[in-house]
Formats: structure tokens, C-alpha cells, sequence
């Protein structure tokens, strides 16, 4: 897949930061 | 209370219900969050709140580093903007985070996440900062090239009205076309809160 089709966002909301699920994780 | 500093004091059993009547949650739920919320505010400094470290180190398992997105949702938590997260704040917005929460609530949580200056406005400039800062942080690199054809092409699907910068209803019309934009909006944990904490049930003031 050519990251030009990617859009911003989808590269953008991969962020660990962003990953709020590990907040339940050990 | 839930007060800082008095992360010991039993709750009050008042908070809970006014918890449950302003969010998505149940009362135990509230309870059960509370529970979550006592480790996450002890991790660094046991003070009955959470410190940018302490959500640092939840997400990264490290407290130290800087990382624009933990900063943008410390942020968003941090409702009275008195650098620290207490417990009613974390309730709030992880109620929106809610499998069962509205959709609205969601696209407009993470409109004001990506609106990086507060403008109103989600500006070019922004994205690039954002894209940029995921790069780093997965060690990738991309040219320059690269990275602006991804802008021009996400400016492209999403600034409907061609001024530069996405306005909330182009977000929200962008977004219901691209729904997995919003997955990380959804943490499916937050359905089986009283299973995952059942220790609330010790402190429990209340019954569903």
C-alpha cells in the first residue's frame, strides 16, 4: 500500500498516546 | 470525597450517584472506575490524582518522555486546566469513550483532540505537527514529499469548503466516511468495568 493513499488521521490515531486501552492493562 | 489529597477518605456516597447521572456509567461502574483510578494516581505520587507522569507511564510504561498525543488527552481530561486529572474529570471523559456513548460525543472528543491550538479549526499546520510526531514515535521516516502528498490528499477528502483547515462539520462528515478514524474512540473495557475491578465491591456504598 502506497502511503500516499493513506489518509493522516489513520496514520495519526495509531498513536501509543492515543491507545486509552492500556490504561487497563498491567 | 473524591477530593485531592484525600485519597484514602472513604467516598462520599453522594459523588456517586451525581457520577452516574452525568455520564454513561452505572453507580458500581463509577465505583469500579474508582478503583482504577486509585492505581493510576498512586503510580508516581500517591495524592488522589493523576499527574501527566503517571498517564505517561500507564500509556508507555515509562514516566519520562514527551509525546504530543499524551499531552492533547491530559488535556482534554484535565476539564478544570489545573494540570492534574481528578476523579469526577476522569469519569467525565472516559464516559465518551464509552462503547455505548454517542456517536457525536466521540467525533467531537476527537475533533477538539486534533485541534491542537484550540482554534476551532483542525489547520494544516496541525496535521503535519501530528504526523510528524507519530513518525517519531514509531522511529519511521518519511521525505517531505511524502508527507505532504499525505496532507494534500487528507486535505483533499476533508476540507470540503478548500480554506486550509477542516471545520467540525467537515470533521464530522469526514469521519462518518471514514469510520475507523474513530476506533481508538472506543475502549470495549469500559462494557465490563465491575469485572474487571471487582474490588470495588469491598468499598461499595451503593447498589445498582
Amino acid at each position: 500500500v502506497s502511503p500516499v493513499t493513506m489518509n493522516a488521521f489513520e496514520l495519526i490515531s495509531t498513536s501509543q498516546g492515543l491507545n486509552l486501552s492500556s490504561l487497563f492493562e498491567k | 470525597c473524591f477530593e485531592p489529597r484525600q485519597p484514602r477518605l472513604k467516598k462520599c456516597a453522594g459523588d456517586i450517584p451525581r457520577l452516574a447521572n452525568e455520564t454513561i456509567f452505572t453507580m458500581n461502574e463509577v465505583e469500579a472506575l474508582y478503583e482504577l483510578f486509585k492505581k493510576l494516581s498512586s503510580s508516581i505520587i500517591d495524592d488522589g490524582m493523576i499527574h501527566k507522569e503517571e498517564l505517561q507511564l500507564a500509556l508507555f510504561q515509562t514516566p519520562s518522555g514527551e509525546n504530543l498525543f499524551v499531552d492533547r488527552i491530559f488535556d482534554l481530561f484535565d476539564e478544570k486546566k489545573n494540570d492534574v486529572i481528578e476523579f469526577d474529570e476522569f469519569v467525565h471523559a472516559l464516559s465518551v469513550f464509552h462503547p455505548n456513548a454517542p456517536m457525536e460525543d466521540k467525533i467531537d472528543f476527537a475533533f477538539r483532540l486534533y485541534d491542537l491550538r484550540q482554534t476551532g479549526f483542525i489547520e494544516r499546520e496541525e496535521v503535519k505537527q501530528m504526523v510528524i510526531a507519530i513518525l517519531m514515535e514509531s522511529d519511521m521516516t518519511l521525505s517531505d514529499d511524502l508527507l505532504e502528498a499525505i496532507i494534500d490528499k487528507t486535505f483533499a477528502d476533508a476540507d470540503a469548503d478548500k480554506d486550509g483547515r477542516i471545520n467540525s462539520e467537515e470533521w464530522k462528515d469526514f469521519v462518518l466516511r471514514n469510520p475507523n478514524l474513530l476506533k481508538n474512540m472506543t475502549l470495549p473495557y469500559l462494557k465490563d468495568l465491575t469485572t474487571l475491578f471487582p474490588s470495588f465491591v469491598f468499598n461499595t456504598k451503593v447498589e445498582d
